[in-house]
């Protein structure tokens, strides 16, 4: 993934850091103290559709056949996440017990054009 | 990312004013990590555990034990809502949500027996039910013995803690000790008050086993 400044037009990762603070919640999240709301935001012109990333999943199979049988380009391209990982939480649950789980998907690691 | 007025390069829309995105990213945020844990809203944390027994009990888990794949680790602090009803024997309560009390499959009771006990404790560990017959009021589900002072971690039947609705756990300890003498007060054994609280430590399916299977599937 490309490292991403505000001004880079192309589809990319945004980094953003979110403090539980921030939210009022430290009181029952215990760890960690704030997490990666990481985003995708940018450009995806044609010649960027399918890469990188999503280029070795099924949807670039679909994708293309769909460039394959119909006129291209077939609509907007799209700036999606490509990777995710998963968030470990230590919270305090309503009975006052200590949870600690992963939360799957939390955390974007990368983004490509579909 | 080109200042107020200009078009998303994503989506088209309008940029929104940096106030005005921050505010709606730890919006995004809080759903986020309430969709996450499957809650409707945050929980209100009325009785927190004390932060020495918290600190205390956290070393206590594994040092970097995962949580379990689709599930959760929970540590349930126990309180003392019953008086002794023989001189060597306390009763701990534990409130487990209805979640925690279906899927949980592991089961440890942590607790410390104090320093000045004599000899070799043979505890007794029933689960409780106040509400049944005399005579099914309380279930055998494990016996220990110890026979060095400190922390211990018992491991109980999950099946036997198991339950369909929200649990009001109530597990009663039973100690006996060498050459059967029960005259010994229960808090001069266990530390059952204060910092050095026991507590259950539990493992727990977060949607019932074999779910992530069935997604795969």
């Amino acid at each position: 993934t490309p490292t991403c400044e505000p001004e880079t037009p192309l589809c990319c990762r945004r980094d953003h850091y979110v403090d539980f603070r921030e939210l009022g919640w430290r009181d029952w999240i215990l760890q960690p103290e704030g997490y990666q709301l990481n985003y995708c935001s940018g450009q995806c012109p044609p010649h960027l559709a399918g890469s990188p990333g999503i280029a070795a999943s099924f949807h670039s199979a679909v994708f293309s056949l769909l460039k394959a049988n119909n006129p291209w380009p077939l609509g907007t391209s799209c700036c999606v996440p490509t990777a995710r990982r998963p968030l470990s939480l230590l919270y305090l649950d309503r009975d006052g017990n200590v949870v600690k789980t992963d939360v799957p998907d939390m955390v974007v690691e990368a983004c490509g054009c579909s | 990312a080109q200042g107020a007025g200009s078009v998303c390069p994503s989506c088209g829309g309008p940029t929104l004013e940096p106030q005005a995105e921050r505010a709606l990213v730890l919006e995004l945020a809080k759903q986020q990590i309430l969709e996450g844990l499957h809650l409707t809203s945050r929980p209100r944390i009325t009785h927190p555990p004390p932060q020495a027994a918290l600190t205390r009990a956290l070393r206590r888990l594994q040092p970097g034990s995962v949580a379990p794949v689709n599930g959760e680790e929970v540590i349930s602090f126990a309180t003392i809502t019953e008086p002794s009803t023989s001189a060597c024997s306390s009763v701990l309560t534990f409130h487990l949500s209805t979640a925690q009390s279906r899927h949980l499959y592991h089961a440890r009771l942590w607790l410390r027996v104090l320093p000045t006990f004599p000899g070799t404790l043979s505890l007794r560990t029933f689960r409780w039910n106040p509400g049944r017959r005399r005579r099914e009021s309380r279930t055998l589900l494990a016996e220990h013995q110890m026979t060095t002072p400190g922390w211990h971690a018992l491991t109980l039947p999950s099946s036997g803690l198991r339950g369909e609705a929200s649990a009001v756990l109530k597990l009663q300890l039973v100690c006996r000790l060498p050459g059967g003498n029960a005259t010994a007060a229960p808090q001069w054994l266990v530390d059952t008050a204060g910092d050095e609280r026991p507590f259950l430590e539990l493992k727990i399916w977060s949607k019932g086993p074999g779910a992530g299977r069935t997604r795969r599937r």
